[in-house]
Parts: C-alpha cells; structure tokens; sequence
C-alpha cells in the first residue's frame, strides 16, 4: 500500500495484466505495439547490451501514453554477453520478436495452455510476422543507420507491407490497421494513456477497498 | 465480470500459440 500523493509514472505490462486478471484488448495490443516500435526507433542507438527475455515485466506503459521496452530486471541474473554469433546486443529484429511475444502472451493471458485465442486476421499477421522475423531476413541486421533516416517522411506510407525488417515496418502495419494511417500516432498514444490511467483508476480502487 | 470479447478455440498445432509457445 503506496502513500496517497507519488503515483508511479509507469506500469508494467505485466502489472496491468495481473491488475485486471484478464487479458489485453486487440486495440491495446495495436496501440502498444505502435508506441513500443515508436520508442525503439527513437533510442536505436541504444541497442540491449545482452539478448531481450519476452517477459511482460519488461514492457512499461508510460502515463503519457509511451511504452518502452526495457531489459531483464535486477532480480534476473544476466545473459552471456555475447550469443553464438558473437554479437554484443540485439538486432532490431530480435528486438521485434520479443515484442511480437510479449504482446502475444499479453492477449493469451489467463488462457489455459489447450486454448487460443482467437484473433482478428490483421492482428495475426502482424504478430506472425515480428515473431518470424529473425527467419525471414537477417541481412539488414546491423546497416539501419544510413538506410532509412527520412521516415518522417510519410510519402512511402502507403506502400503495403509485406514481411517486417524494422521497427518502421511494423509502425506501418499498425498504422494500416486504422481507418487514416495519419491518425496513428495521436490514436496510439491515446489508447496507451487511457490503459495507464484506467489501470491506476482500478489500482486506487482496489488499495480503497482493502 | 461481463461476457468474454473474445472467442477461444482449442489450440491448433499449426497455430499461432503453438508456433510462439516453441519461441
């Protein structure tokens, strides 16, 4: 039981998730995607130091609406250094596959282990493709610096996506996803407050009644 | 504690789930 006055400022997913005992909605797994790759492309200079776990706990829903993915907390001892190929951090694209996992585990969650879930076509597709896609393409690993820069650039928008190779990619994909591709970051951000501020609603609540 | 929105199936083996939960 926390004081009245410091709210946190972030939620984990997986706070979120055990709050409500219930899974996340399609919408809130569109909009955390989106502001998750939003996030990562504006810090892909910071790239994991180690290989990302695909747990929940990691995924932190801001009360401004950002969702950042963070590495294994302390309480995890951490990975070796380097993976087989001797790569000191992760690719983007395995950046996209725990993403894609955690946001899968997020809609499964409370879900017996012979259940699925079922999901709406375009929302399959999308986490299909982050989580094939460290076997879909591996050659644009580590050569994003030169290569995309003018994304905000919004003249290739339109183009359709058909496999994932960045974090732009999968922006895309949930920006198809709406009725106007440019409302996506506004509609996003939105979702992911309304999730931060619905949770702390229910969390006071709750901490009331006990 | 309202009705589900969304529909269950029983897990496929060429499914999803299946294809995630070998991650």
């Amino acid at each position: 039981g926390g004081g009245s006055g410091g709210q946190p400022e972030a939620l984990s997913l997986e706070e979120i998730l055990r709050l409500y005992n219930q899974p996340i909605n399609e919408e809130q797994a569109w909009a955390v995607c989106y502001q998750c790759c939003a996030s990562l492309r504006a810090r892909r200079g910071e790239t994991p130091t180690a290989r990302l776990g695909a747990a929940a706990a990691q995924l932190r829903v801001w009360r401004d609406g950002a969702v950042t993915l963070e590495q294994d907390g302390p309480d995890r001892p951490p990975p070796p250094a380097a993976d087989k190929s001797g790569r000191l951090h992760c690719t983007e694209m395995e950046v996209i596959e725990s993403l894609g996992i955690i946001i899968y585990k997020a809609l499964d969650y409370g879900l017996k282990e012979n259940e699925e879930r079922e999901l709406s076509p375009p929302l399959e597709q999308l986490i299909d493709y982050m989580t094939n896609a460290t076997e879909t393409d591996g050659s644009r690993d580590e050569g994003y610096d030169a290569l995309d820069e003018g994304v905000e650039d919004d003249n290739d928008d339109k183009e359709e996506v058909e496999a994932i190779h960045s974090y732009k990619d999968v922006m895309k994909l949930c920006a198809a996803h709406l009725p106007t591709r440019s409302e996506a970051p506004n509609h996003y951000q939105a979702v992911c407050r309304a999730l931060f501020a619905e949770t702390m609603e229910l969390y006071t609540f709750l901490a009331k009644i006990k | 504690k309202g009705k589900s929105l969304y529909n269950i199936r029983p897990k496929h083996d060429s499914g999803i789930k299946a294809k995630i939960s070998m991650k």
